[in-house]
């Protein structure tokens, strides 16, 4: 069976979908068939590994809406090993969240379109999230084993972590009991400032134990690289990110082979 | 009457907290009796300015969602002539969502209790988005005379835009006609990149005659002025970012004015 990983976190821009994509990029090329499904209506992750939204047949919504094979939506990506569920913005955010509401076992359904997958067909799939905890961010965390947090090393990224917390562990008591915080991935740290350095701490503390080794340094390749539809280890595999990401790609596969 | 201005776009970390903020400060300082009103969830604008959320009474929720007049729930802040309407967290924002979405006339319940004002209480009222097109985000566009859309100087930023134009043109043709878009801010350019640049460019050729003249630059005492609870005009008046900020609400009283 696959591990289901979310990446989640209300606050916005923290590096979701950055984190998604390079880490879903650097577990296909350490071997493991990895799926990327995108449920954020921006369809940032969509458009980061370069595919044409338009083009896409199903989008994530279809599946979710008007439940078919999740099989159907998946499409190749320029690497190997990583298939992609992109997001069209057909529907927008209200309206996507506004249909699911309509629907009964609304929560549930991104973890039944999941288990229409063959069940040895990924080893990782992972599922980039939107800056909210609504019914989209909802059905991630239900369908998940656990949940990738990034956090991007500023001040007001520290406010909504109890929140999100509280969140999951809601989730983890009403609708899926395996669910776990596999880590804390600490984004955007800039050096040259003390905020950084300060920021890190204050998780440390509010996050014993969990906090990724690995902290992601802020460096325009990362921000570069999705304008060229690719990932950090296609664009720049030598950047300082780029190793950061491979380092805490190896930290996920560590933390999740432990469960 | 009060002009009301919501800071809005769907794409997180953008800048629309730092603007509501920032822009709030300077219309204070110019003499302009401004509230600030915090409809996200998260509570960045209450805590970037000092507030305790804890100590808040009454929060912008308890409002929305048990109408009372609005002027309940306005607290002062350490600066003349701004005040704030705080966010707390005890509802989560699927929480208070879901609680709105049962209501009758829910999108119109910012409107309404703004209509509690005294009508010549206030210059400017600014409401600062969380980064999503659900019910709060439609709250203020319906209550709002203009949006100013902060934008990052990013490629992912630049995806979002056309599902944001079309919601805003939505909302004027359903809810809300008066609503016009009064300016696109860009944020946090970095000079020292291509990026944001060629950013800039895409976006004047999407929105031609709605940028601010002004450019906000990407710099650390921005990041760093919330975990002191004041503004940039308090924490450092004398910075690059103050000085943008200065320019940038000179720009928005024009724009305000002109219509
Ligand atoms: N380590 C980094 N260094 C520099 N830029 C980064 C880094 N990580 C992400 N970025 C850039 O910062 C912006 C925000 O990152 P990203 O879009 O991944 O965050 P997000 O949490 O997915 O945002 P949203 O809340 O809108 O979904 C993007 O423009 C991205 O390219
Ligand atoms: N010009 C700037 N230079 C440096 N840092 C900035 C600048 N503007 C904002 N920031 C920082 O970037 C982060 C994102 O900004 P902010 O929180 O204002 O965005 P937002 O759009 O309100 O985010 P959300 O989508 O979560 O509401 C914050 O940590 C903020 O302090
Ligand atoms: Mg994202
Ligand atoms: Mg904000």
């Amino acid at each position: 069976m696959a591990r289901i990983i979310a990446l989640a976190n209300q606050k916005g821009g923290v590096g979701k979908t950055t984190s998604a994509v390079n880490l879903s990029a650097y577990l296909a090329a350490g071997g493991f068939r990895t799926l990327l499904i995108d449920i954020d209506p921006q369809g940032n992750a969509t458009s980061s590994l370069g595919l044409d939204k338009e083009a896409c047949d199903l989008s994530i919504y279809d599946i979710l809406i008007d439940p078919a094979p999740l099989a159907g939506a998946v499409v190749p990506t320029g690497q190997e090993r990583l298939a992609l569920v992109p997001s069209t913005s057909v529907l927008l955010g209200s309206e996507t969240e506004a249909a699911l509401t309509a629907l009964s076992g609304r929560e549930q359904r991104l973890a039944e379109a999941l288990d229409t997958l063959p069940p040895d067909a990924y080893d990782f799939v992972l599922i980039d999230c939107p800056p909210s905890l609504g019914l989209l961010t909802l059905n991630a965390l239900t369908a998940a084993d656990g949940v990738v947090i990034p956090i991007q090393c500023e001040f007001l990224a520290l406010e909504g972590l109890m929140q999100l917390s509280n969140s999951i562990y809601l989730v983890k008591r009403t609708f899926n009991e395996r669910l776990d915080i596999v880590g804390v991935l600490m984004t955007m740290f800039d050096a040259r400032t003390r905020l950084s350095a300060q920021v890190v701490e204050e998780v440390r503390r509010f996050f014993p134990n969990r906090i990724f080794e690995t902290v992601i340094p802020r460096g325009v390749h990362l921000a570069e690289a999705p304008s060229y539809g690719q990932s950090i280890l296609g664009y720049d595999p030598a950047s300082r990110g780029a190793l950061a990401y491979r380092a805490a790609t190896n930290e996920l596969i560590a933390r999740a082979g432990l469960r």
